[in-house]
């Protein structure tokens, strides 16, 4: 199974 | 304040088409160097980043840099009031409320003026890192749009894997399988058609086909699209605005989809 990943966990905020 | 003209509205209407259905409401932010927007789809799993650079205007003024909080459906709907060889032009004061739009056609012989009420967006914004990905694959901007159509028939995430032979999409699901590959061609007779990769080594990741069919969206902006990866990190699919084939454009729509992993 595969699992969403959130682009929060890639791309940090400004 | 400030104010553009794009010689060609449809250029403005197919960007805005291409996203308005990913993202609601989006902030663009006008500067000296052109027209932004980034913003996220509402479970932050994707993200649209489009760079309009002043070179793509016919006149470009910007003062003070301004935010122009949009609902993009609503802009859309505006937008699709264009004939098809209209220019456009955008206005807007410093604080203004309302982004000022204005269709001429060819001759100027019509003229059609609009007012869309701008809001206010608390919009989460990401650093982006300017990255060189392992595989950046070219290739017609149809023909992504019909593989992935044809991928949502059999599931809801492709694997997109990537060898110096050519780039394969598979699915499977509770129908079947399916995998679609396409070679890199080196000579073709249509050059819109070619597949051409460049690439470090071999790259396979699973992405959701829901997120890569809005994106598809775009394919009416420009013939090519660029599919860039690295293991583990968010695939980008980048169409070029304004500009011809594989050529820089004067702009740049860019998609980020985060991939899926094992559980």
């Amino acid at each position: 199974k595969k699992g969403q990943t959130s682009l929060s966990s890639f791309f940090a905020k400004k | 304040m400030f104010e553009a003209t794009l010689q060609k509205a449809s250029t403005l209407k197919k960007v805005i088409e291409a996203i308005k259905d990913l993202v609601t409401d989006g902030n663009i932010e006008v500067s000296e160097t052109g027209m932004n927007l980034q913003a996220m789809d509402s479970s932050h799993v994707s993200l649209v980043s489009l760079v309009l650079h002043t070179d793509m205007f016919e006149h470009f003024r910007c003062d003070r840099n301004v935010t122009l909080g949009i609902n993009l459906p609503n802009f859309a709907k505006i937008l699709k009031c264009s004939g098809n060889d209209d220019s456009v032009t955008l206005k807007a004061q410093d604080d203004g409320e309302n982004l000022a739009i204005v269709f001429e056609s060819e001759g100027q012989e019509r003229v059609s003026e609009f007012e869309l009420k701008l809001m206010d967006i608390d919009a989460e914004s990401l650093g982006i890192p300017d990255q060189d990905y392992n595989t950046n694959v070219k290739m017609s901007s149809a023909e992504f749009q019909r593989i992935v159509r044809d991928m949502t028939v059999l599931g809801d995430t492709c694997s997109i894997g990537c060898t110096k032979e050519g780039v394969k999409f598979s699915v499977s699901g509770d129908l079947g399988q399916g995998n679609i590959t396409l070679r890199q061609t080196n000579s073709v007779d249509k050059e819109e058609e070619a597949v051409t990769i460049e690439m470090d080594e071999p790259v396979e990741l699973n992405f959701a086909l829901r997120y890569l069919g809005f994106f598809t969206k775009a394919s009416p902006l420009c013939p090519r699209v660029t599919i860039s990866m690295s293991p583990d990190v968010p695939i980008v699919v980048a169409y070029n605005v304004g500009g011809e084939k594989d050529t820089e454009g004067a702009g740049s729509l860019s998609f980020y989809l985060a991939p899926k992993i094992d559980e």
